[in-house]
């Protein structure tokens, strides 16, 4: 909350749009702050009422640079918008800037996204520290329903549960790195850095950089779902494969492979398998192992085909490791399985188990 | 000594971030105390942020900097 906890002291709140961005089509706006104020609506037992003319609690306006209130925007990209808590005057007033090119897809700024987080500071929100928040100050592209527990527990402070709840889903909260039993959905090399998935967040671990960085996963590619269960890098092509479910996308770096997502029987994998729990690519045999269950199937990346005499059962071929895994990363010779809140470091040419460690290691702690 | 460019201009990022949404005060002050508020003020936007809390502008911090964000402070009252 801001200081002093500022809020509305009444439940039936007005607005007003003042202007319109000609990025978008009138109704376009009108449905993004609508439905950016029902995310509000339905956890509180506020109401909001449009009015066509006159002051209204929160008037919402498009404008550049200075535009009206000596809280000047700064063109293109950098400061989206900003909203002021709940008082009179300019209180509660939802500023957009008008040099951002605004959608309603992923394409550039989210008008939603961005309203419903703005609107959030005109009833008396202020910014949160946990990213899945949609009050994190750090612009984010997501899907389904924008409010975290965080955000919940935080406007129902203020103004109180909705009586006539519809059951909402909150997004969980964002997961913490040195969890004792944090485990992982999938991990990766990109381009030098080790990229760590958990639910729809994942980790960006970087050689000089100390801290790992949290990011949600649509924010960088909103194309893909919000859960990976395995990845790999095949530096040779500069791609990176993702695997959710049935489906795989290749990225070349930020952008989608032409041709994806594809189905994962496109690999030769038996259409009885729904979903690859991991997969690594071994840089010095060319090979990309795919984990599934028990058994584990070997791609020769030159050739494009799934060696014969695959599957193999895991348990035979890689002794001491009779788990399924939730991913698997290659460095200088070693494997590293993780399961749970385990990783194995696993000798590939001596075939054992050498170390065991907390999953989270690899996030320095 | 004389800043590089490329530091002068890091360190002006930095202000102007710290300035608008950590409320570092604007304006002449002592050489020393300037110097003060601004390393409290990055450690308390480096904390917020849960970044690695190092009062200096590190890679890390320069990156969140530059991205894309709500113009409302994340600290402090907001007239």
């Amino acid at each position: 909350h801001f200081p002093r906890h500022l809020k509305w002291q009444k439940n039936e709140i007005t607005f007003r749009i003042i202007n319109y961005t000609p990025d978008l089509k009138k109704a376009d706006v009108d449905r993004a702050i609508r439905t950016a104020l029902n995310v509000w609506a339905d956890v509180t037992p506020l109401t909001f009422r449009k009015l066509h003319e006159g002051t209204a609690d929160i008037m919402i306006s498009f404008g550049s640079r200075e535009h009206g209130d000596y809280n000047p925007f700064d063109g293109p990209n950098g400061l989206l918008a900003h909203a002021y808590p709940p008082g009179p005057g300019l209180g509660g007033d939802t500023h957009f800037d008008e040099d951002e090119r605004w959608t309603k897809d992923s394409s550039a700024y989210n008008l939603f996204m961005v309203a419903a987080h703005e609107l959030g500071h005109a009833l008396g929100m202020s910014h949160s520290s946990d990213p899945g928040a949609l009050m994190y100050p750090i612009y984010q592209y997501i899907t389904g329903f924008p409010l975290s527990e965080d955000d919940i527990e935080g406007i129902q402070a203020l103004y109180g549960p909705n009586p006539n709840s519809k059951k909402v889903k909150p997004r969980p909260v964002a997961p913490t790195k040195c969890d004792p039993d944090l485990s992982f959905d999938a991990v990766t090399e990109l381009r030098g850095e080790t990229i760590v998935f958990k639910d729809r967040y994942y980790w960006r671990l970087h050689p000089q950089m100390p801290e790992p960085d949290l990011v949600v996963i649509k924010s960088t590619w909103p194309f893909l779902p919000n859960k990976v269960d395995a990845a790999y890098e095949n530096p040779e092509k500069d791609q990176v494969i993702m695997f959710s479910g049935v489906k795989m996308w290749a990225l070349n770096g930020y952008t989608l492979v032409d041709g994806y997502p594809k189905y994962i029987h496109k690999l030769g994998l038996p259409k009885s398998i729904r979903k690859v729990d991991a997969a690594v690519h071994i840089k010095d045999t060319g090979k990309t192992l795919l984990f599934a269950d028990e058994q584990y199937w070997s791609y020769d990346e030159a050739t494009g085909t799934m060696d014969r005499k695959y599957p193999r059962s895991i348990e035979d071929d890689f002794p001491g490791m009779n788990d399924e895994f939730d991913a698997v990363a290659y460095h200088y010779g070693q494997l590293y399985f993780f399961h749970e809140n385990l990783q194995y470091e696993y000798s590939y040419n001596a075939r054992k188990v050498i170390r065991i460690q907390r999953s989270n290691s690899i996030l320095s702690c | 000594l004389p800043l590089t460019p490329a530091n002068g201009d890091k360190r002006l990022l930095a202000e102007r971030y710290l300035k608008r949404f950590y409320g570092l005060p604007a304006g002449l002050q002592g050489r020393q105390r300037s110097a003060d508020a601004f390393q409290t003020q990055l450690k308390e936007m480096q904390k917020f942020f849960k970044l690695k809390i190092t009062g200096t502008l590190d890679d890390d911090t320069m990156q969140l900097m530059e991205q894309a964000r709500c113009g409302v402070p994340d600290v402090g009252e907001y007239n």
